[in-house]
């Protein structure tokens, strides 16, 4: 999903 | 995790944790953008409703959830507990102009069309001019308290910190998120004025205040 590597972060 | 991450996150957790000792310390939220703190208690609550759908670790959950919780503490203080001592002639920054904008921006311009990503989008643009009430405030009564500007330096320092941190992931993870980057640029600029004033003034000794 483009996008939700990142939801790691705060 | 990287060093840049890390501090950037402490950096983040100091600016909160300085803000909400000096409204309690002091009895008083004098100085401070009640609308600034309304804000980023929201961008908060959009942005972290992953917690309800996905665990990444311990250290995101406790760290998300203590943001949460000192946001709305925050919010609490100056318009519940200190609430004689809010300063709301000050604070007359017009919020739709950025939210309406930053609604807009978060439907068009996104990673998927999905409630969660628009969210998610949404609070990443709002992060970024957050702040514009507190600089509002503070441009208009021309002066802040020093323990105020300290709240405004990690705050600050705390996005510059993350861009260091994407460009560190990009290079050794191949990981680059272009919306959270442009945010995070724009959000870093706009403190670029109060750091020259906080390096040449703060940090030597003298109050902050602006020419009349």
């Amino acid at each position: 999903r483009p996008g939700s590597c990142q939801k790691d972060e705060l | 995790m990287n060093i840049f991450r890390l501090t950037g996150d402490l950096s983040h957790l100091a600016a909160i944790i300085i803000l909400l000792l000096k409204i309690w310390k002091t009895r008083s939220c004098a100085g401070i953008s009640g609308k600034s703190q309304i804000l980023f208690a929201l961008v908060f609550t959009t942005r972290y409703l992953d917690l309800f759908s996905s665990f990444i670790s311990l250290y995101n959950t406790v760290m998300k959830v203590i943001y949460i919780m000192c946001a709305y503490a925050t919010v609490y203080l100056i318009y519940g507990k200190f609430k004689a001592t809010y300063d709301g002639n000050h604070d007359t920054f017009r919020v739709e102009f950025l939210l309406i904008p930053v609604v807009l921006l978060a439907v068009l311009i996104n990673h998927a069309f999905a409630p969660m990503e628009i969210l998610w989008t949404f609070s990443i643009y709002l992060e970024s001019v957050a702040i514009l009430p507190q600089l509002f405030m503070i441009s208009k009564t021309g002066e802040a308290e020093t323990i105020t500007t300290h709240y405004l330096f990690f705050l600050g320092l705390y996005r510059t910190l993350y861009l260091f941190n994407w460009i560190w992931r990009f290079y050794f993870e191949g990981f680059f998120d272009l919306i959270a980057v442009v945010a995070g640029l724009v959000q870093t600029i706009l403190y670029c004025d109060f750091f020259y004033l906080y390096i040449t003034k703060v940090l030597k000794g003298k109050k902050l205040s602006l020419p009349a």
